[in-house]
C-alpha cells in the first residue's frame, strides 16, 4: 500500500508482508515462488519478475550471511525498484521483455531471525551439527565447488564451518535444486556485506576462469556505474585475489554449473560501522548497488548464450 | 538478545606477512572468542575483529607487543546495537 519504509531494517515477518504487497500491487509482473523451507521450517520464497513465457532468467539473492542486514534491505528495495520501473525505465523494461528475474531477499531466514532476536552477530545457518554443541554452517562454504578446500573450516564451531557435506544445508540445496530444475538461469548475483567489492569466480582456486576477461570487464563497468552515484569506491576481481581463497562458495558453484555471469557484491560500509550499518545508509547503498546490478543485467541481456 | 556490552571492534593493519601470521595465530586462540568481521588478506589491508570486552586488554597487549598497528573502530558494540533496536521499534510503531 506504499507506506513501507525502505529506509529501515525490518523483521522477517515485515519483509514477507512487503513481498506479498509487491505481488498484490504488480499482479501482471510479480509473483511469489516457494522453493523450499529452511532448517527451522521457514518458507524460502522467491519473487519472480516475469512478463510471461519461458524465458532465460537472472538469479539475485541476499542475506545468505544473516548479520549482513543491509543486503536483505537492499534486496527488498531492489524488488520494489524493478516492479515500479518496469514500463517506465527503458532498460529494465527491455530486460524484462526478454528475461525473467528471480530475487530471494532472505536466503538464510533462520539466521536472520536469530540475528534479530538472539545474537546480532550471527552469520551461519541454524542447523544442528551432530556430535557438536555448536550450531550452524557457513552457507557460503557449503556449495559444491571445491567443497572443503582452503578458506573453509571443518570445525563446527568456526564461523566458516563448511558443514558435513556439500549442500548439507537445506537453504543451499533448495536454491541448487531450483536453479537446476529451471535450467535457463544465465546470471547468478549474490549480495553480501561489507567492504565494497565486486567479485567473480574463482574463490576455491586462484586459477583464472575461462571467461576472466569478459567477467572482469563487466565487473569493472558495473563498479564504475555504482561509484558514479555516491562515490563509493569498489575493488573488482576474482574472489581469490581480491580477498582470499575461499572454497564452497555460491558463485563458484553457479559458474561451474554453466552460469557464466556469476558475481558477488560486498556492499558498503564506507565508515566505521561494519555489519551495524545505520539504517539511514540503506537507501544510498541500495541505489548505488542497483546501478551496478543494472549494468550487469544489461550485459547479460545483450550477450545471450 | 545476547548483550555485547563494551565489546570492541578493532581495526588492525598488518604491515607484513609476519604480522599476518601473528593474526592467524591470534585467531587460533579460540578461548579469546574473536569474531573476524573482515579477515586478514595481504599486508596493508585493514582487518576488523570484534573482541569480547573481557579479552580486549589481552588482545591489545598482544598487538602492541608485536608492534602491530591497530585502532578502535567501534568503542562499544552494544551502543550501536541499542540504537539499531530503538530505530526498529520506532519504525514499527510508526508503521502500525
Amino acid at each position: 500500500n506504499g507506506n513501507f519504509n525502505f529506509e529501515a531494517y525490518h523483521t522477517l515477518q515485515e519483509i514477507a508482508q512487503e513481498m506479498d504487497n509487491l505481488v498484490a500491487q504488480h499482479p501482471g509482473l510479480v509473483s511469489k515462488v516457494n522453493i523450499g523451507h529452511s532448517f527451522e521450517n521457514r518458507p524460502m520464497d522467491v519473487l519472480k519478475f516475469s512478463t510471461g513465457g519461458d524465458k532465460p532468467a537472472i538469479w539475485l539473492d541476499a542475506g545468505i550471511h544473516a548479520r549482513e542486514w543491509v543486503t536483505q534491505a537492499a534486496a527488498l528495495w531492489t524488488a520494489n525498484k524493478i516492479a515500479s520501473d518496469y514500463g517506465n525505465d527503458p532498460s529494465i523494461t527491455s530486460i524484462l521483455d526478454t528475461m525473467d528475474i528471480f530475487l530471494l531477499p532472505v536466503t538464510n531466514p533462520d539466521g536472520y531471525v536469530f540475528s534479530q532476536t538472539q545474537n546480532r552477530m550471527w552469520r551461519k545457518t541454524r542447523s544442528k551439527v551432530s556430535g557438536s554443541l555448536c550450531v550452524g554452517v557457513d552457507p557460503n562454504r557449503n556449495w559444491d565447488a571445491g567443497f572443503g578446500g582452503p578458506g573453509a573450516s571443518n570445525s563446527p564451531c568456526s564461523e566458516s564451518y563448511h558443514g558435513p557435506r556439500a549442500n548439507s544445508e537445506v537453504e543451499v540445496k533448495s536454491i541448487v535444486d531450483f536453479i537446476q530444475s529451471h535450467g535457463k538461469i544465465k546470471a547468478f548475483i549474490t549480495l553480501h556485506s561489507y567492504s565494497q567489492l565486486l567479485m567473480f569466480p574463482y574463490g576455491y582456486t586462484c586459477a583464472k576462469s575461462d571467461n576472466f576477461d569478459e567477467l572482469n570487464a563487466v565487473a569493472q563497468k558495473a563498479a564504475q556505474s555504482l561509484t558514479g552515484l555516491h562515490g563509493t569506491k569498489y575493488k573488482v576481481g576474482p574472489i581469490c585475489s581480491v580477498i582470499y581463497q575461499a572454497s564452497g562458495g555460491s558463485i563458484d558453484w553457479a559458474y561451474d554449473s554453466g552460469i557464466k555471469y556469476s558475481f558477488a557484491f560486498e556492499l558498503r560500509d564506507t565508515g566505521r560501522y561494519g555489519f551495524l550499518l545505520p539504517a539511514s545508509q540503506i537507501l544510498p547503498t541500495a541505489e548505488e548497488t542497483w546501478l551496478g546490478l543494472k549494468t550487469i543485467m544489461e550485459h547479460v541481456q545483450d550477450h545471450p548464450y | 538478545s545476547r548483550r555485547l556490552g563494551r565489546d570492541q571492534v578493532l581495526e588492525i593493519i598488518p604491515r607484513n606477512e609476519e604480522q599476518i601470521q601473528n593474526l592467524v595465530d591470534l585467531e587460533a586462540e579460540e578461548h579469546l572468542q574473536l569474531d573476524f568481521w573482515k579477515s586478514y588478506t595481504i599486508p596493508g589491508e585493514t582487518v576488523h575483529v570484534r573482541v569480547p570486552f573481557v579479552n580486549v586488554q589481552a588482545v591489545k597487549v598482544f598487538l602492541e607487543s608485536l608492534g602491530i598497528a591497530y585502532s578502535i573502530m567501534i568503542e562499544d558494540v552494544q551502543v550501536l546495537l541499542d540504537k539499531e533496536k530503538e530505530e526498529m521499534l520506532f519504525n514499527q510503531r510508526r508503521e502500525r
